[in-house]
């Protein structure tokens, strides 16, 4: 069955910052909070480097950019 | 710029550089040149030369590669992940590989392998992604016109960071990217689109939501790849959804066919070259056209002309010289001329306030 939107979004978005940003979701279900704090701070980055309003939350105009055909080499330094 | 971290270099001058497989999407001649070609832009601004060999280890390996290929780094399918390249070292190290599964071109199409080879091979001689959305090195796909491209000066300053400057006797330079808060930043077009504004500037294109505080700023074929830089004029046609763009005596429609059309089809005379501003009046749907000291009417309903025309731009909206852009605003008119802007009243004829061009970025 397709995947609900919103669902199909945050798997782009965590994808996106897995890649690029470093993000680390293999992490225990019990330390969840600890992932959503860690996605917020990501996202934090990722709207810093492309100028984008820093929220910390998917809004629209991220989306957009993490839709956008890019290079594959990460952002920030691993 | 941004250099990669613990700062890798190649500590030689002289690379070498292999093409291990090339896409079946171009000619096997073009995507050597492509690839010369790439190499040459980094060769062009810093003491490095690279040499083609056709055997054996080079330093920078080139490849086209398939979902996952060993590395570490899978690509995933068509658009998303074009390429990746690793920084200076041995084995691997410089390496590039392209998303096999894209569409590779020597235009416009698909995506451009000399960009994109070029882009990588930063990676490849010690640059990391740069935030300056003009430079080379940002991470996100642009088509540029390639028989004009310039390294912009984001990437050669990156670069000559590394290995130092150029052995020419004249220094090479690039395009540098507008500042958005620049006092001198005067614009070559403004429109609506969708309820947000549009400022074009040679190959830049800042977007304002009205709702939002930040700018963004992109070159205009990231939205439009194949838009010519320098739009002259530009305006939205909201009945029809359409945005109507100009630049010399063409005029361009996104997203419908049958154009570009020539501006003379509207009913300038042939004397008239360009367009320096536009802006369309939604509720009366008539476009005004500024060209030189004077404007002209034209009537979206009928198609024509409004007779009368040209007046000159003075006798209504006062002096302020030659118009670079306008667009329309809650009822207000707003007239780009240098770095100001005039707020114009439509219906008390009047000029409300003048302001600085950048006053829309919250500068």
């Amino acid at each position: 069955a397709p995947l609900a939107p919103e669902v199909d979004t945050m798997m782009l978005a965590e994808g996106y910052l897995r890649n690029f940003y470093g993000l680390e979701t293999e992490l225990h279900p019990s330390f969840k909070r600890k992932i959503t704090d860690s996605v917020s701070e990501k996202l934090k980055k990722m709207q810093s480097f492309f100028g984008l309003k820093v929220t910390g939350k998917l809004n629209n105009e991220t989306v957009e950019m993490m839709k956008q055909p890019r290079c594959g080499v990460p952002d920030i330094g691993e | 710029y941004v250099l990669i971290d613990g700062n890798p270099k190649w500590p030689r001058n002289d690379l070498t550089y292999r093409i291990i497989n090339r896409t079946p999407d171009m000619r096997p001649a073009d995507v050597d040149e492509a690839i010369k070609q790439a190499f040459e832009v980094w060769s062009n601004v810093v003491p490095l030369t690279f040499r083609k060999i056709e055997d054996g280890a080079a330093d920078i390996m080139m490849s086209f590669q398939f979902r996952d290929h060993g590395d570490g780094y899978p690509f995933y399918g068509p658009h998303g992940t074009l390429a990746h390249a690793f920084q200076p070292g041995p084995r691997i190290g410089g390496d590039v590989h392209f998303d096999e599964e894209e569409t590779w071109t020597k235009n416009s199409k698909g995506y451009n392998l000399f960009i994109v080879a070029a882009h990588e091979l930063g990676h490849s001689l010690g640059l990391a992604h740069s935030p300056d959305p003009g430079s080379l090195m940002y991470p996100n796909y642009a088509y540029r016109d390639t028989k004009e491209f310039h390294l912009p000066q984001d990437d050669i300053n990156g670069i000559q960071a590394i290995y130092g400057q150029s052995l020419q006797p004249v220094q090479p330079t690039g395009p540098s990217t507008p500042r958005t808060c620049d006092p001198n930043l005067s614009f070559d077009a403004v429109a609506t689109l969708r309820g947000e504004m549009l400022f074009f500037k040679g190959r830049y294109l800042w977007r304002k939501h009205p709702q939002i505080r930040e700018t963004e700023i992109n070159l205009i074929s990231q939205f439009w790849p194949t838009l010519p830089a320098g739009i002259q004029a530009a305006y939205e046609d909201v009945e029809k959804d359409q945005f109507v763009l100009f630049k010399g005596n063409t005029i361009l429609v996104s997203l419908v066919h049958g154009y570009p059309k020539r501006i003379h089809q509207l009913g300038f005379p042939k004397t008239v070259k360009r367009i320096n501003a536009a802006f369309s009046d939604k509720n009366t749907r008539k476009t005004y056209f500024f060209v030189a000291n004077k404007y002209w009417r034209y009537d979206e309903n009928r198609q024509s002309m409004d007779e009368g025309y040209p007046r000159n731009i003075i006798s209504v909206f006062g002096k302020i010289g030659k118009v670079d852009a306008a667009f329309q605003h809650d009822g207000y008119i707003y007239l780009f001329h240098g770095r100001k802007q005039t707020q114009f009243d439509p219906n008390t004829k009047q000029v409300v306030r003048v302001l600085k061009s950048t006053s829309w970025f919250g500068c």
